[in-house]
């Protein structure tokens, strides 16, 4: 979902 | 990953390198603020609590360890290795940064984008992050003039989260759905809050004289 997509950054 | 956010990470690891290089090899913490690192080691400790859960490349994984690591040692560098100890401005790092603690947490408490634990904390630790510079820019201000490698600590610091927004500009216009308002925001904010460092470092310290 887009939520992960946030998480790959540091 | 754009070569925006790679930038960005490297710039974020220089900075921290360019502080433990200081700390560690001079044993010296002169004109850096104790409760900045503080601040950073909550942030860190709150933004990587998935660190264990979700996996995305050994690359994040490794660079959160290297932010954790990095902050908590600078931390107890500067709180109990007696010699660095000793170069710590006590008088002058008085911002009261618990008092930023709070209202970030409420402001995470009532603006995420998903009411869940992680993801509170995760939201917390952006606004935190945007405002953990504080107690550093005022003791800058304070002790007038600062070595060099103060000086690119902040510098690297700052241009960091400025790399991080031509990132998500560039994954705005390549990516369908990717729109994060909080993060945005709070990157701005903490951009911006280095302007007028950024103004004086050019000034100074491109000019070759130390940073006033």
């Amino acid at each position: 979902s887009k939520n992960d997509v946030t998480k790959d950054e540091l | 990953m754009n070569i925006f956010r790679l930038a960005g990470d490297m710039t974020h690891l220089a900075s921290v390198l360019v502080l433990l290089l200081k700390i560690h090899t001079i044993k010296s913490c002169a004109g850096v603020s104790l409760r900045t690192q503080e601040l950073y080691a909550i942030v860190f400790a709150t933004r990587y609590l998935d660190i264990f859960t979700s996996f995305v490349s050994v690359y994040n994984t490794f660079m959160k360890l290297v932010f954790l690591g990095s902050s908590f040692s600078i931390v107890w560098y500067m709180r109990y290795h007696k010699a660095v100890h000793r170069t710590y401005d006590r008088e002058q790092d008085t911002f009261r940064h618990w008092f930023l603690v709070l209202p970030c947490l409420v402001l995470a408490l009532l603006i995420h984008e998903k009411f869940t634990f992680l993801e509170v904390l995760w939201t917390f630790s952006l606004y935190l992050e945007a405002v953990a510079i504080l107690p550093q820019l005022v003791l800058l201000q304070r002790t007038r003039n600062i070595d060099n490698l103060t000086g690119q600590y902040i510098f690297l610091l700052g241009g960091y989260r400025g790399l991080y927004i031509l990132n998500w500009i560039y994954r705005y216009f390549t990516e369908p759905h990717f729109v994060h308002w909080i993060t945005w925001i709070a990157g701005l904010v903490q951009t911006l809050l280095y302007a007028d460092f950024f103004y004086y470092y050019f000034l100074r310290f491109i000019g070759g004289r130390g940073v006033e």
